[in-house]
């Protein structure tokens, strides 16, 4: 854990005398050693350290007398602080219904199963009628799988046909809402690579038809460096306006949340912690940032 | 001009970043910085390029040590593909289907995801396009039992190699391992010596979890080979080597688009070229 690399650090410091720049700077580079095994992105970990640096050379961390654990608080606050400590947010809900939201993201990193979960928890709380909308007509049993997860929930589910395009299906789905007094319309998209100009394109498509109120980016959390340039495209071409991070109940670090919400600066607003439909929570920045460190 | 010890510090950087973005992880990376560094010192490296190539060459000594493709020296062979949620083993599955059909081998698919919402379904669309048999049974039914008359009916069949996909599930759910192990020897009791492949998948996007990932599937499984899913999109998949490194478990086949060609047999050399690009 962090503490124990900085206890440590500290130790062989002790025995030297009075701290000075040089120490700090082993100090700071075992911290950003902690962030990189945490998969924090390598340039997001280096501008971390820095504001640490600063914090902890201008807080006259260098006379305390209990350096490790004031290294430690400036860490965890300089982290929290990124993550949204004291943000709002919240899912966009006041608004004249229905309220449109639209899933994007990687392959496989969640998308159908959160829709799924994100119907349910707004049903069960905010007292919702979701519907959800399968627009992913290139994975083989795609609509199925959200048909499924709506009969599960006993949610209505949108009779997509796998030969329509995903634009004409979301537009649609508006209507269909409306006729049948739904207020909340959850747009599964299908998963696609950022690099992907055709499909990236389609998504822009699909918010120019229909104007979501939330464009949730769904991400694994077990994602690795890559974090940062896959979420900085869909941002850029998206203007997310939050973040689900799935599959936190693993044991994954998770640096990759620090990586998307510091080049995004969007906010993480719920996290997915298992397969069923009810596993999703909203996303607390303490609970990651110990995660991260360890 | 900069000294030689500052063009060795901002080359060392340079290369550090590189490996890092690559997902290779930190422990190997310092592995690899520290064998650059003791050449650059004995002056056996003057520029960048060199440097370069001094670690595509540890790098290719990694992923050699551990290269082996597949055997197909069993009949049925019978292959267990794992792996946690969402890196691609349905998918995975198609292409190995077809590809081993194309090769002229009969082949055979197993259903044994019941849990998953449209998971059977999935699979018999790829089932359908390779043209290829699937065993299954309802949504819910036993895993194991799945693969009991999947093998059961290889037999029969008289198949080449008979492929089972199993539920994504995370590493750390002891009682989703335990289902795994459960259908093992479930499979040993047909045939002793099968899975004769306990295929991995991976995911490219993943970090340094994989190596989790891969310590607890091969302790549950022993894992015998290494899939590794998505090398198309931007991530580099640096992780294989830190897996194969530590495991030593064979890279088989890599994934590299959603069709049911794109799929590779893994090529060090190539593998490697693309990550220091
Ligand atoms: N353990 C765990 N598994 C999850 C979580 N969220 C989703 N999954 C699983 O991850 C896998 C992929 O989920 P999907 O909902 O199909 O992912 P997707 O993003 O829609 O996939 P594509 O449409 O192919 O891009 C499934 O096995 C899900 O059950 C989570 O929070 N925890
Ligand atoms: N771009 C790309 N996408 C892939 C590749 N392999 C699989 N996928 C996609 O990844 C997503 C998940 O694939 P699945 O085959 O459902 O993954 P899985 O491991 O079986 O998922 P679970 O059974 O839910 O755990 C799908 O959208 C696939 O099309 C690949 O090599 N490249
Ligand atoms: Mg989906
Ligand atoms: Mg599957």
């Amino acid at each position: 854990s962090l503490s124990e690399k900085l206890d440590s650090a500290f130790n062989k410091i002790r025995g030297k005398g009075v701290l000075n720049e040089k120490n700090i700077q082993d100090i700071l580079r075992e911290i950003r050693l902690v962030l990189l095994e945490a998969d924090v992105n390598y340039k997001v970990a280096k501008t971390f350290i820095n504001y640490v640096k600063e914090r902890a050379l201008g807080e006259e961390v260098l006379k305390s007398l209990t350096p490790s654990q004031q290294f430690i608080k400036i860490v965890k606050e300089e982290m929290e602080r990124i993550m949204g400590g004291g943000e709002d947010n919240s899912l966009k809900l006041e608004v004249a219904p229905p309220a449109i939201y639209m899933l994007v993201g990687l392959q496989g990193s969640g998308k159908t199963t959160t829709a799924g979960k994100i119907a349910n928890f707004l049903r069960k709380n905010f007292k919702r009628n979701p519907l959800l909308v399968p627009a992913d007509v290139y994975r083989p049993a795609a609509i199925l799988q959200l048909k499924k997860i709506g009969a599960q929930l006993n949610i209505d589910c949108y009779p997509s046909d796998e030969k329509e395009n995903p634009v004409d299906i979301a537009k649609k789905s508006i209507d269909y809402a409306k006729q049948k007094n739904l207020d909340l319309v959850l747009i599964d998209t299908a998963g696609r690579l950022h690099i992907d100009e055709e499909l990236m394109k389609e998504l822009e498509n699909i918010k120019l038809a229909v104007n979501p109120h939330e464009i949730l980016f769904v991400a694994d959390a077990m994602t690795g460096q890559e974090a940062v340039n896959v979420a900085k495209e869909f941002d850029s071409r998206l203007d997310i306006t939050g973040i689900v991070l799935t599959k936190l109940d693993g044991d994954a670090r998770g640096g990759a949340a620090l990586s998307i919400r510091a080049i995004t600066g969007k906010p993480i607003k719920l996290v997915g912690v298992g397969e069923k439909l009810n596993d999703i929570e909203i996303f607390y920045p303490d609970r990651i940032v110990s995660r991260i460190l360890g | 001009l900069l000294g030689k010890k500052e063009l060795d510090e901002d080359v060392i950087e340079q290369l550090e970043e590189l490996l890092i973005s690559s997902d290779i992880g930190v422990k190997t990376t310092l592995y690899l910085i520290e064998k650059i560094e003791e050449r650059i010192s004995r002056a056996k490296l003057d520029d960048v390029k060199e440097v370069k190539n001094a670690l595509k060459e540890y790098l290719l000594e990694i992923l050699m040590k551990n290269h082996s493709e597949l055997i197909f020296n069993r009949k049925p062979f019978v292959i267990m593909v794992v792996g946690v949620n969402g890196t691609g083993k349905t998918t995975t599955i198609g292409k190995l289907a077809n590809k081993y059909k194309n090769s002229g081998k009969k082949v055979l698919l197993a259903a044994a995801d019941t849990f998953r919402a449209a998971a059977i379904e999935q699979l018999e669309e790829w089932a359908k396009r390779a043209n290829i048999d699937i065993i299954k049974q309802k949504e819910g039914a036993d895993p194991s039992a799945v693969a009991f008359d999947a093998v059961k009916a290889a037999q029969a069949r008289d198949v080449d190699v008979l492929i089972i996909d199993t539920a994504g599930r995370l590493h750390t759910k002891v009682n989703l391992m335990e289902e795994l192990k459960k259908m093992k020897r479930v499979i040993k009791k047909v045939i002793p010596d099968a899975p004769h492949e306990v295929l991995l998948v991976l995911d490219a996007n993943t970090g340094q979890n994989a190596i989790s990932q891969t310590k607890m599937f091969n302790e549950a499984l022993d894992v015998t080979g290494i899939v590794m899913t998505k090398l198309d999109g931007t991530a580099k998949g640096g992780i294989v080597v830190a897996v194969t490194n530590e495991f030593g478990i064979p890279i088989r086949y890599i994934g590299v688009g959603e069709k049911i060609e794109d799929l590779r047999e893994f090529n060090p050399k190539e593998f490697v070229e693309a990550i220091l690009e």
